[in-house]
């Protein structure tokens, strides 16, 4: 094996979800998780927040592996 | 990597041997205490330079693909998995969608049809590659190293007036989000390292944008990296955009080595394009 490097080609993974209650849409959804909740789902990934921007749709998190 | 959070879909992208589809449980069980249920999947992953030092459940497709299918709730019957074949044996796309009954098409109606392109770049021109290593005893965060390469490069310019969030990486390294407007981002992660050089640019756009916009983003993105091999896989309802791809690369010395066309549920139609410089 060739001496190994750091792996670049990502695995990228999208889910959709839909509210039980459709009064939800207009509302935050998933952007309403704590920052110890997506902490929480990082480390099954063994990720780390580094960076961070958003705007009125949505959030934007860097990582670091 | 990055993770992006909307009201009602989230994506992780994810480089290195982290086990990304250990999120999904977490994320099915934090998403149900909101009320929120999923309807869909996309999982997508061209084809590792180092595959042998990927751990469970990514040391194979047919692994990845056995842990979606458990993992996934069964409201979720619309799934298919596959290989998307180029000619360059090394760059092969690999995709798996699953949707329930109610999202297994997006129509052209629907108002936010967006589509992503999907770019993973290889053997980067060597000057180009080296703007991304951060010099030794420099003692800047990572934030502040991170703004310097994006002025740098060039990649600031690239969709001028989005909102970045830029991080260097030591010794060498680099990840950005740009949110372009409203609900589209753009993202770009870079390992510079000889040898095994690699970048992504991730684009996601409307089909009712100016589709001149896509050539000019994918100009200056062929610029700042100068690959030898490009890999670009265009995921919409439409069929244009994808049209607009070899256009834009031809005339950068970017030849078309293969192009392969797959129907997802609930993603549309997937279209993998494989370039090299015509000097390979």
């Amino acid at each position: 094996m060739a001496v190994s490097g750091f792996e670049g080609f990502e695995k990228r993974l999208e889910l959709h979800f839909f509210p039980d209650d459709p009064a939800v849409l207009t509302g935050m959804g998933l952007r309403q998780l704590d920052f110890e909740s997506l902490e929480q789902v990082l480390r099954a990934v063994q990720c780390t927040v580094v960076s961070a921007v958003g705007n009125h749709y949505f959030d934007a998190y860097v990582l670091s592996e | 990597s990055s993770l992006f959070v909307y009201p009602t879909k989230i994506i992780i992208k994810t480089c290195g041997t982290t086990q990304l589809l250990k999120s999904i449980r977490p994320l099915l069980h934090y998403a149900c205490h909101l009320g929120l249920t999923l309807c869909s999947c996309r999982y997508t992953r061209g084809s590792f330079i180092f595959p042998l030092a990927q751990p469970f459940p990514h040391t194979s497709f047919k692994e990845e693909v056995i842990y979606l299918e458990e993992s996934l709730p069964s409201n979720l019957c619309y799934r298919k998995a596959s290989v998307m074949p180029c000619k360059i044996p090394s760059h092969s796309w690999h995709v798996f969608t699953a949707s329930d009954e109610a999202h297994l098409v997006i129509t052209p109606h629907a108002p936010d049809v967006l589509y992503t392109l999907e770019i993973c770049m290889t053997e980067l021109d060597r000057v180009l590659a080296r703007k991304f290593f951060k010099r030794p005893g420099d003692e800047k965060t990572g934030d502040t190293a991170g703004k310097e390469m994006t002025e740098l490069t060039g990649i600031g310019h690239i969709n001028p007036g989005s909102l970045i969030c830029d991080f260097a990486f030591d010794p060498c390294g680099y990840s950005m989000n740009g949110i372009i407007d409203g609900d589209r981002y753009s993202t770009i992660h870079v390992t510079p390292e000889d040898g095994y050089s690699y970048a992504s640019f991730e684009f996601v756009g409307s089909i009712y944008d100016d589709l001149d916009d896509v050539a000019q983003v994918l100009k200056k993105v062929v610029q700042v990296f100068r690959p030898a091999t490009m890999s670009v896989s265009t995921t919409c309802t439409s069929h244009e955009v994808w049209t607009r791809v070899g256009g834009a690369l031809e005339p950068l010395g970017m030849k078309c080595r293969s192009c392969t066309v797959d129907e997802f549920p609930a993603a549309g139609n997937v279209v993998f394009q494989t370039f090299t410089t015509r000097r390979k």
